[in-house]
Parts: structure tokens; C-alpha cells; sequence
């Protein structure tokens, strides 16, 4: 169990740091181990080092900030033991535009590792990408689900075909 | 192994049955408020045998059953179905396709199958542990979540990382 | 005290309904008190039904409708008992467009009866406001703030002249 | 009444005595994510006289104080001041201006002065609380917190709606 845990520790903890840097461009984070003789039962903490700033209390991180470092944990578990697919739900709702784009950057490395569903209100997560259903609702309390093909056609066009009711 | 297909039928704001057909890449799902974006995400969770209906912002299993609306009367069932490409075998059953299929009664019954067969709901859990997809992992992530695991104490943390793994 | 409290409680939920059909064109929202007999120590419930759905839990709410109901909540208890000025940072985060556009006309309304400051990255929310504040932190850790000013010279433009450092 | 300005030195991310002047309708604060918009907003509560270091993202007095950066070093002293219009006589003192002052200190002793004469925090709340001002009130609604009214249990709404009296 012990040599397992450490395994995983090891992986999602290159991983974290590895999309840290990614995504605040600079700056260190890691995850400790609160008791290192026992691992399987250690307590783990979170340290961040934002570019260009003192190392802080993650009480004192911005919204958008606290929203980055969960997205490099989360790309940092998912690296270490990849599952099929991740849904994603409004996740890069505090982001600004540039750090949009870099989260953005990142879900399309994972094309090909781990397949993403981003339900987004954001163009700039949009743009990346390879298929767009959009959902809508009439007065009537029901939902309707189009699928917007993308890449091939490069506008988004309206395939109705989709819509099985 | 990639996320096929999402059958939803009855669930939520989906009288109708509604055919969501993924790419192995990057999907984004779009819409305005209320539409039922996060619904969708709700249907992927519940169909993966998540036990907790407040995770799926609901109280009791007739909270994800259709309550009518329009001129269309409540559903007396909800259905949402997972089909799994596996031409990888990573899963570790003899077939090409997997389907994951999860029902619910207003009586408050659940049923789960296996490509059309009735099985238990530890036959699913144990099957989706075995791929990395357990309930309790990332492949869900609600909206207004992701910076959960910057408020779990060092002992949550830890849970955490083991659950991904 | 009874009767202050009755006085107040009326005044919020007569506002509290207005701004409600207001930000969502439609529908019907109310307050009630748990136990009318003695109101100064009873709880309060809030009921909606969003225009086209049936009445539904608080819980099953989308994530741009809890903001959007809380907002009326909010302008039903300023315009019940005006303070000031009010800070809000980030409530129009969850919003789309058409209710960020919704969201903005009822923050015009207030001019001339309550001050707002209003933090967002909505450019819809922008557009409504009368002064626009910078704010900027350079590779130091240090915050920068710009006045843009807006109304007289129509384009944005920079006025270096506040900022006092 | 309005807010006229707003003086912040050595708060947070705020080194340099910094001034922003408002103007009575619709201000829109924007800038990048880190950037200490929400600073501001910690700055305007805590010179309310908000007394729980939780509401403005700190665990002690010391974490509002200017932890250093690029090549400042750290500040001694965190100093804001609210400064409003009382043309119209809102608040029952003599004076056309109101100048509310907080200061900390490193060894966590706080000051209060009210128009640069050192007063008592009571002071204050009760000068505050006369016209609207009060900190449980609604005049500043923190990044996230929007729809915090939908999960008070009824006597939790009731003492909302109390206090915004
Ligand atoms: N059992 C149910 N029967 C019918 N409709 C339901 C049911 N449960 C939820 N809904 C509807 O679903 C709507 C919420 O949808 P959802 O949360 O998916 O919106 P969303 O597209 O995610 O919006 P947002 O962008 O605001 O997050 C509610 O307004 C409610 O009317
Ligand atoms: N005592 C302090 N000394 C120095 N810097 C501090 C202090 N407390 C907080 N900060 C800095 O303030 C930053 C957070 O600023 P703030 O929360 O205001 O950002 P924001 O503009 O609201 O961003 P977002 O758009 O992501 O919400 C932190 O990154 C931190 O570096
Ligand atoms: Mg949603
Ligand atoms: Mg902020």
C-alpha cells in the first residue's frame, strides 16, 4: 500500500508542478507530505509561489488564482492516473482573458490522453474546441441539445441531425 | 477508450430521450442560463452511480425524474445511458462497446445495467474503479467546485489523491 | 419592535418581487414568514418560478439563476432600506450575456439613490458605468490603479493624474 | 450621502498611499486576475470596522498588512479611509465631510479615527450603523458570496433581513 501511494504522490506531484508553471507562467507550487515516515496516513499541504510575488497564505489568493491552482492539481491527478474522459463545469469562470488562453492551451495538449467535456459561457475556451453542442431551452421548461460541428467545416454550422427527440 | 455516447431520457429537463454523440478530443457544451448545461453534467455523474443526490444538486431520486412543464406531463422514469468505446480493451470485458446505463422510478428505485443486462450497482462501481472512473475521482467537476480542494484540510487532500488514483 | 420589523419585511418583499420579474421578464418570486403570529422571531422561505418552468426546489436552480434571484434579494433590501454605497465584486460572473445586459439596467436604475462599485470582468457590465477604475500589479506584487474616465470623453481614455503614489 | 474617496496605504497589496475618487453613480472597478480588485473591496469592509479576519481572506490582523515585494520591503502599518460627501446632512454630525480611518499595527493593535480624531470602534459602528452602514449589512458583497442568501436556513434569512436595516 505504502510503495503505491508514494507512487502516486510522486506522479501527481510532478504534475502539479509541471502545470503550475504552465499556467501562471513562472512561479513554483508543490504538495508536502505533513508526515513523511508514514505517508499512507500523512496529512497533505499545498504550496504556492505566484511570478513575481511573496510566498502567501492560500486564503490570500484572488479568485482567479485559486481557480489556476486547483486547475494544476486537477491536470496533475489526471496526468498521473489518466481516466477516459473529465467533465469540466464552468471551470474557468473567474479567469481573464490571458489566463483563459493558457488554460485553454493546456486541455488541447490532453487531446489524444484524456477526452474533455467543457461546458464553458467563455469564447476563449470556445476556440479550442473540436466539437460544440449548444443547449437552449423554450418556455417550456425543456431542454434542446444542437450539435455545432466545428473543425471540419470551420464556421460552426447547425447539424440538426443530431437532435434525436 | 473514450466517452462515446450519452443517451438522457426523463432526467432533469430531458422529457425526451436527447443523443449526445462525443469526439475524442476537446467538446464544449454551450448555452444560456438554465438552459441545462449543468444538467448534463448532473446525468454523467448520476450514471456513474453517484450515491449522493445533493451532488447532483437534488434531495431524494424523484428530484432528477422530469416534473413536467409546458404541456408535457411529468415522467414517471429517468434514464441516461454511458457508451464506452473499449476497441483498446481498457476495460477488461469482451466487447467493443460498453454500455452503462442507470434508471430511476418515482417510486424511488434504481436500477443499473450492463450493455442492456440488469447488474448491481457494485458490479458498475467495480468495473469503473478498475478504469480509474470511480465516483469519488475527477471525472466530474460541478460548476462553482473547482476550488474545493483548496478548503479540504491536509487529511481531505490526501483522500483525494487516493480516490484519483 | 414587531411592527418595525412587519414594516421592513414588507418593503424588502414588495422589492424583492419587482427586481425578480425585472431580471428574469417574468415569472413570480415571494418571501414568507414561517409563523405569521409572531413574525419577529420567525423564519423566512423564499419561493420562486422562473417564467415557463414549473415551482421547483432552491437546489435545482442553475448556476446564473441562484446569482440572478439572489440579486433580487439584494436590490429588494437596498431599495427597502437605501444605504450609501454598495460594493459587489463578481456577482454578474455566472451570467450570460442577455441577463448581464438585465443585471446592468437595474444598476442604472439605482443611479441617483444608491452609489455602486462594481467589480467585474463583464465587458456588458462595463458599459454601463459612469467611471472606470484600472487596476494593475507589475512583475513586485504591488497594485497599480488608473482612473479611465468615461462619460465626458466618450472613449476611454487614461488620466494618469490620480493615480497618487 | 455618497462615497467620495477612498485612501489605501500599506493595505494588502497596497504599498503606496493610493486614492480613488468616485463619483456618485455607477463605478466599474476591472483589471487582470491578481491584480487586487478585490483588495478594494477587503479595504472598503475593513474600514467599516469588520471585526472577523475571515471576511476580508486573512486568519490575523498582521495579513492585511503589506507582506513585501519586488524590492519593498514589508510594510509596518495598514491605513483606509472612507471619506463621504455629507452635504446632505445623512449623518447627524456637523460636518459637510466624514473621514472614517482604520490603522493596524504588526503587534495587531488596531485604531479607529473619525475625521482624524483617534475614537473607539463603538464609535464608529454606532456613527455607521445610523445610516445603514452596519457591516452585517449589504454594502459589501464578496467575490463568490452572491448567492450565499440561498443556503441560510430561514432564521438565517431572518436575521439577514434584519440586519440590513
Ligand atoms: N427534475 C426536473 N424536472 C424539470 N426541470 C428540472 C428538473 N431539475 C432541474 N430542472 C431545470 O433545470 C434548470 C437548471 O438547469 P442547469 O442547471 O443545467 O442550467 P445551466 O445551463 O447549467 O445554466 P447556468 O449557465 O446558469 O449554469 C432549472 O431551471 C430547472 O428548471
Ligand atoms: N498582505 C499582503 N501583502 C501583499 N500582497 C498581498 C497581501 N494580501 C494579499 N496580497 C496579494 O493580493 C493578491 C490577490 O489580489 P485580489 O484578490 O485583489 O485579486 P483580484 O484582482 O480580485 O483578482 P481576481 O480577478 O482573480 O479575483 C494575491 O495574489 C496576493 O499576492
Ligand atoms: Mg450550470
Ligand atoms: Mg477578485
Amino acid at each position: 500500500v505504502r510503495r503505491e501511494f508514494m507512487a502516486i504522490f510522486e506522479d501527481v506531484r510532478e504534475g502539479f508542478r509541471r502545470y503550475f508553471r504552465l499556467l501562471f507562467d513562472g512561479g513554483e507550487a508543490d504538495i508536502l507530505l505533513d508526515d513523511p515516515i508514514v505517508p499512507a496516513e500523512s496529512g497533505i499541504a499545498i504550496t504556492t509561489k505566484l511570478p513575481g510575488k511573496r510566498v502567501q497564505l492560500m486564503t490570500a489568493l484572488s479568485g482567479g488564482e485559486r481557480s489556476l491552482v486547483s486547475a494544476a492539481l486537477l491536470f496533475g491527478m489526471i496526468s498521473a492516473r489518466p481516466g477516459p474522459f473529465c467533465v469540466l463545469d464552468e471551470v474557468d469562470a473567474a479567469l481573464d482573458d490571458q489566463n483563459t488562453g493558457r488554460f485553454r492551451r493546456i486541455l488541447e495538449d490532453f487531446v489524444g490522453l484524456t477526452q474533455f467535456i467543457v461546458i464553458t459561457h467563455n469564447a476563449g475556451t470556445m476556440e479550442g474546441a473540436d466539437a460544440i453542442f449548444g443547449v437552449s431551452m423554450a418556455n417550456d421548461g425543456i431542454s434542446q441539445v444542437v450539435s455545432l460541428r466545428v473543425r471540419e467545416e470551420g464556421l460552426l454550422s447547425s447539424d440538426n441531425g443530431s437532435v434525436v427527440s | 477508450m473514450y466517452l462515446k455516447r450519452l443517451d438522457i431520457f426523463g432526467f432533469k429537463s430531458f422529457p425526451r430521450r436527447t443523443v449526445l454523440e462525443f469526439e475524442q478530443g476537446l467538446t464544449a457544451v454551450v448555452g444560456p442560463n438554465g438552459s441545462g448545461k449543468s444538467n448534463i453534467a448532473d446525468a454523467v455523474r448520476w450514471a456513474l452511480g453517484e450515491q449522493s443526490m445533493k451532488a447532483v444538486r437534488g434531495t431524494k431520486t424523484e428530484d432528477v425524474i422530469f416534473g413536467g412543464g409546458g404541456n408535457r406531463g411529468r415522467s414517471g422514469l429517468a434514464e441516461v445511458s454511458l457508451t464506452f468505446d473499449n476497441a483498446d480493451g481498457w476495460f477488461k470485458v469482451d466487447f467493443n462497446e460498453i454500455a452503462i446505463t442507470r434508471r430511476a422510478h418515482r417510486s424511488g428505485e434504481n436500477e443499473y445495467l450492463l450493455n442492456g443486462a440488469r447488474v448491481r450497482l457494485k458490479d458498475i462501481q467495480d468495473l469503473l474503479r478498475s478504469v480509474g472512473l470511480g465516483v469519488g475521482g475527477n471525472s466530474v467537476i460541478n460548476q462553482g467546485q473547482i476550488d474545493a480542494a483548496l478548503t479540504l484540510k491536509p487529511d481531505g487532500l490526501r483522500e483525494l489523491l487516493e480516490e484519483s488514483a
